[in-house]
């Protein structure tokens, strides 16, 4: 079974230079690891 | 295959199993090794940092034709049967070992549950899973691996299945999602601050300070928003209950009634619309950031889910059609607009076999 989470986040700084995007919202996870109920995916 | 006697030695022509069922056990015999071999290939792949490609086979195709949900609806009847007492702690310790369950933090003595079924979703000791506590945090809701993750850029963006292949986060919530309300505010506000920008650069700063005062106050006062996501897989030994990531009002429940085809990592490798096209139970609703869903998407082992929220809710029914993904049943929950506000790290959810 899997479960996917989509959200809204906030986002500060958008497309400035046509190719970086830097966020406000941050995953402090990375594709791979490991989480249990309750870990912060992101802040 | 020959029975032998212990006097004459091998006698051609006497064998224990039939010739087609030797060749058919031989047959399988090989495919488990290549499978084996193509799983192992991947693990390698994976290790020198190359991601595995999306790859259709033959048996992915094959799987369509079988009747999934009813062997999913027999295995879950299967699980609950009662087990005898004095069984229990072998079977349950067995499980835990095969799947890297851990017992110590099952709420009850093993001995008390009654069956696999009930052992699947148990409950965990309190204080198993604290929640981290910063207000500004969105928490896993589920036990598991993380696939994917990250953000949605501009309407109808995919999220990828596997490296080759993508599907819309529409086509997984749902065509009257307000994700799209979402996507296309922040994609139009994004577009709006942009161009007034590349105005004030090339002219002069006061454009944006004589733009239209709902131009301006949309620009300088409200803030941006992305969507972002995260794919997490439960293993078959994970904790299978699903619990909130957030404080949210939950005002909508979208159940899509769709095949139940495995979701290993092969099966996502291979299988095309392996997300879209499951059976799904979809949480839709609004954190103090805005737009907030969850999709629970069920197996053929795991079939069934059950919402904390809603317990008459029954899914992976026999005889309920295969909708069309654009057809969901729905339901708003009352009061409309407000709904059921949900806790961060609340149960609303668990995943039943079967």
């Amino acid at each position: 079974s899997t479960v996917v989470m989509v959200f809204e986040a906030p986002v500060s700084k958008a497309r400035e230079d046509g190719r970086s995007v830097t966020t406000d919202f941050d995953f402090c996870i990375k594709a791979g690891d490991r989480i249990r109920v309750g870990e912060a995916i992101g802040r | 295959l020959h029975a032998s006697s212990p006097n004459s030695g091998p006698r051609q022509g006497n064998f224990i199993l039939p010739g087609a069922t030797a060749a058919t056990i031989v047959m399988f015999g090989i495919l488990h090794a290549r499978r084996m071999y193509q799983d192992q290939k991947v693990v390698e792949m994976k290790e020198k940092g190359i991601e595995p490609e999306f790859s259709p086979d033959f048996k992915a195709s094959f799987l369509r034709l079988l009747p999934l949900r009813s062997m999913s609806r027999l295995w879950g009847s299967l699980m609950e049967v009662e087990l005898p007492v004095f069984m229990r702690p072998a079977i349950y310790k067995s499980w835990a070992r095969a799947f890297h369950s851990n017992l110590q933090e099952a709420a009850l003595p093993l001995e008390e549950y009654p069956s696999l079924q009930a052992f699947f979703i148990r409950s965990l000791k309190e204080g198993s899973r604290p929640i981290d506590a910063d207000p500004n945090c969105l928490v896993s809701p589920v036990d598991g691996k993380v696939l994917r993750l990250g953000e949605l850029r501009g309407p109808g963006t995919m999220i990828e299945q596997v490296k080759g292949f993508s599907y819309s986060a529409a086509s997984l919530l749902g065509a009257s999602s307000s994700l799209h309300g979402a996507e296309e505010e922040d994609f139009s506000r994004e577009h709006t601050e942009q161009s007034i920008r590349a105005d004030s650069n090339v002219k002069s700063w006061w454009r944006v300070s004589v733009a239209s005062p709902k131009l301006r106050d949309q620009t300088l006062l409200s803030p941006k928003k992305g969507i972002f996501y995260c794919v997490i897989y439960l293993n078959p030994g994970d904790y299978h209950r699903v619990h909130s990531p957030v404080d949210w009002h939950i005002i909508k429940r979208r159940h899509f009634s769709g095949h139940l085809f495995p979701q290993n990592e092969r099966a996502v490798r291979t299988i095309r619309n392996l997300y879209v096209e499951n059976e799904r139970v979809i949480l839709e609703g609004q954190w103090k950031e805005g737009f907030v869903a969850l999709a629970a998407i069920g197996a053929t082992s795991v079939g069934s889910i059950k919402l904390f929220i809603e317990p008459e809710l029954r899914t992976n029914r026999a005889g309920s059609k295969i909708l069309n993904s654009q057809r969901p049943d729905e339901r708003v929950y009352e009061p409309a607009g407000t709904g059921v506000m949900v806790k961060k790290g609340e149960e609303v959810a668990g995943f039943r076999m079967g």
